[in-house]
């Protein structure tokens, strides 16, 4: 059986047992760089007491992004994958082991950045966000299209610096629709705090 | 024998070809957006009279890359891949029988945009070349440290936007040099054409 099959037996079972148990889970995706991690940083700080969360953390090398997230009152697992471009079924089930999932309402996945193989790769989860910043450039949804489409929503990051680095925001939206007609689509900034309530309407919607 | 290794025999077998026809390959890698194209617009506009250049441009999905490199004097060939997050020897091979290489000194193929996969996959190129953009994070060398070892020149681009974007370079050409001490860094805007000068000296130098 291949990979990918074996994948996605594996991630089939996770869905229905966190179905059961009630657990939300969210697989976060994007390029590196696009802001994942700050977007993180924020809503856990800011939905503190509105939501209890967890976290799961894939990166290549380095604990750099949980140690950002740490501190703010969610229960926060880094994954390292050596070389591995993507997380899988297999690592969260090993990160999951690591967290007392009881207690919590949600579990958000920041995948590896990647706009290519985490399309592959079923965790599970109830909902997938894409991540595109306006600094990438308006044509990336139609370039790395099935990213796209399989997202749930799409979030438009660092929309205080569109301005600035000369975005084409009509144009980004665009394409997003093009490809991902039926996800919802946010705009925000972590830095300004512009559109993050509606993000965390999403969130608490999802966890309703 | 595993894919890897399949494709490190033809890589093989590409390089001596390369060396023995004395054709300079370089290999560009990055993430999505990180300013691949941009840099090539402006290179082959610039360098039209003083290098014959020929350019492989791949791409999960679109042309857009290829078109926006049209016209200006060097033979294009655009690969698409469907879904395959990088390009390999293979297909490397198969692009080039679609251009007639006899005239060209330099070669550049512009890799999938991904700091993972294209790590492990070999071209037979003469130099490889890793661009991180301003907008990116001053941690990602760090976070992606593979791609950055195995690079023969790191260029930091979208430098005009750097103060607007409010880039901790000095932390990013930190985090450069500790995983890849011996790579030449190079720092410019194909935007502004600040620091194009000593990136086209490099590209004169690999050819000399
Ligand atoms: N101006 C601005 N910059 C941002 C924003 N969000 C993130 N950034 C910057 O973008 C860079 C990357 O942010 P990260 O949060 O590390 O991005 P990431 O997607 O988690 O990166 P990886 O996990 O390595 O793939 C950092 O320099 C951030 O400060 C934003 O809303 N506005
Ligand atoms: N300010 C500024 N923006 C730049 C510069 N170079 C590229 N950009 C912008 O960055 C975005 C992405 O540029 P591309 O050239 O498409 O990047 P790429 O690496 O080829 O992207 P992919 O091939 O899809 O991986 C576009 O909106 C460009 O206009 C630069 O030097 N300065
Ligand atoms: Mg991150
Ligand atoms: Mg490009
Ligand atoms: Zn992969
Ligand atoms: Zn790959």
């Amino acid at each position: 059986e291949s990979v990918l099959g074996r994948n996605a037996e594996l991630a089939a079972l996770h869905r229905k047992r966190f179905q059961e148990s009630g657990l939300r889970v969210l697989n976060i995706v994007s390029s590196p760089g696009s802001g994942k991690t700050a977007l993180l940083e924020r809503t856990l700080t800011d939905l503190r007491d509105r939501l209890r969360i967890g976290v799961i953390v894939g990166d290549l090398q380095t604990d750099n992004d949980a140690r950002r997230l740490q501190g703010k009152g969610a229960p926060v697992v880094q994954v390292t994958t050596g070389g591995y471009c993507h997380l899988d079924a297999g690592m969260v089930a090993r990160a999951m082991e690591a967290m007392d999932l009881r207690p919590l309402q949600m579990l958000i996945i920041e995948n590896v950045g990647n706009l290519v193989c985490p399309a592959s790769y079923d965790l599970g989860e109830t909902a997938r966000v894409v991540l595109v910043s306006v600094t990438e450039g308006e044509d990336k949804p139609l370039k790395y299209p099935v990213i796209f489409e399989r997202a749930d929503a799409a979030v438009i990051t660092k929309i205080d610096i569109a301005e600035a680095v000369g975005a084409d925001m009509e144009a980004l939206r665009r394409n997003i629709q093009q490809v991902a007609p039926r996800a919802l689509l946010l705009e925000l900034s972590s830095r300004s705090g512009q559109g993050m309530e509606a993000w965390y309407r999403y969130l608490e919607g999802l966890a309703a």
